[in-house]
């Protein structure tokens, strides 16, 4: 039987490293796993994947607040890299082609 | 995906949208329900999943509601390069939440995707609160290439979208879109509630393996939001 999705608050007063805190530790077991499966997913990964990396490297130059902080804080709540959360955010923008 | 908005015999505009991509089985278990909410209200509701700050599905109550698809065109390549180059150039995602988050109505809402550059193109189908607001934008990464609003008066009470450009045949693959179209027409303008919907979308092909959740939304009346991980 389909059941609701878990629901949470994103509170956008505060800072934006601590807004995802909440559903980042909640899912600190499982989200780490699809971010590795789905960094197997990017085309040609020689080359898109240093691509990326760039961008994360300088996140606050390549992308707006407020993604930036809020990408940060989650890499540090899961203790993940900064490019390895950039890179599942932007795998969309990547993988339509 | 499939996302479907339409308007009912009273002028209520509907939305409902099917999100199917790979690793659906983790997807369906990180799937959330976020209320963004700035001094203890409800700004705009995204349904997403845990660990993406980008929203493809979501409702600014009373103003409207959007969510997009994937349009497979042009080279990957061309869109990492768009995101360093361009400085304005926004992620998709990011684009959407953005608007959620600043535009008040379905008009400012609609010319803000379709003039603000991407990386990647798209297709938005947006939702508003009054008679007529109701569209899918075929995104280009610099602008719009297609606007296609409903117009009830004409016939067109609802408008389909999948993963293809609506003026042009799906393939025969991968045919959503006509299934879709008959479970709408078999449904009627006039049966049009939260329980139609949810059936429309649980329509195969409509749903299908790697459809991750069903929301059904509607601006006017947010509190009938309702989203449903699935597991067909």
């Amino acid at each position: 039987d389909p059941v609701n999705p878990p629901a949470f608050v994103v509170n956008l007063d505060l800072p934006e490293e601590q807004r995802w805190t909440e559903v980042a530790l909640k899912y600190k077991q499982l989200v780490p796993d699809i971010y590795a499966i789905m960094k197997q997913f990017l085309p040609d990964p020689t080359i898109s994947l240093p691509l990326i990396r760039k961008i994360a490297a300088d996140v606050d130059k390549y992308l707006a607040k407020p993604y930036a902080g809020e990408m940060r804080g989650i890499a540090k709540t899961l203790n993940m890299s900064l490019g390895d959360v950039v890179t599942c955010n932007l795998l969309y923008d990547i993988s339509a082609f | 995906c499939t996302s479907i908005v339409m308007q009912d015999a009273n002028g209520t505009i509907w939305h409902a949208r099917n999100l199917d991509y790979s690793f659906t089985e983790i997807l369906r278990n990180i799937s959330i329900r976020v209320d963004y909410q700035k001094g203890g209200k409800t700004a705009y509701t995204g349904i997403t999943y845990a660990g993406y700050v980008g929203l493809v599905t979501g409702q600014r109550p009373n103003a409207f509601t959007m969510t997009m698809d994937e349009r497979d065109q042009g080279a990957w390549w061309m869109n990492i390069l768009i995101a360093i180059l361009d400085r304005n150039a926004s992620p998709v995602s990011f684009l959407l939440r953005d608007t959620l988050a600043m535009s008040e109505n379905f008009t400012s809402a609609l010319e803000k995707v379709a003039y603000t550059t991407t990386a990647a193109s798209f297709y938005t189908i947006m939702g508003g609160v009054r008679v007529g607001e109701g569209a899918v934008i075929t995104k280009g990464r610099v602008g719009p290439i297609d606007i296609w609003k409903l117009d009830a008066k004409s016939g067109r009470w609802y408008e389909v979208e999948t993963n293809y450009d609506h003026w042009a045949p799906p393939p025969a693959g991968d045919d959503r879109r006509d299934p879709a179209i008959k479970a709408m027409n078999s449904m009627g303008q006039k049966s049009i509630s939260k329980k139609s919907l949810f059936n429309v979308m649980s329509t195969p092909p409509v749903m299908n393996n790697k459809t991750t959740y069903t929301v059904v939304m509607s601006a006017a009346q947010p509190d009938i939001m309702e989203a449903w991980i699935r597991n067909p």
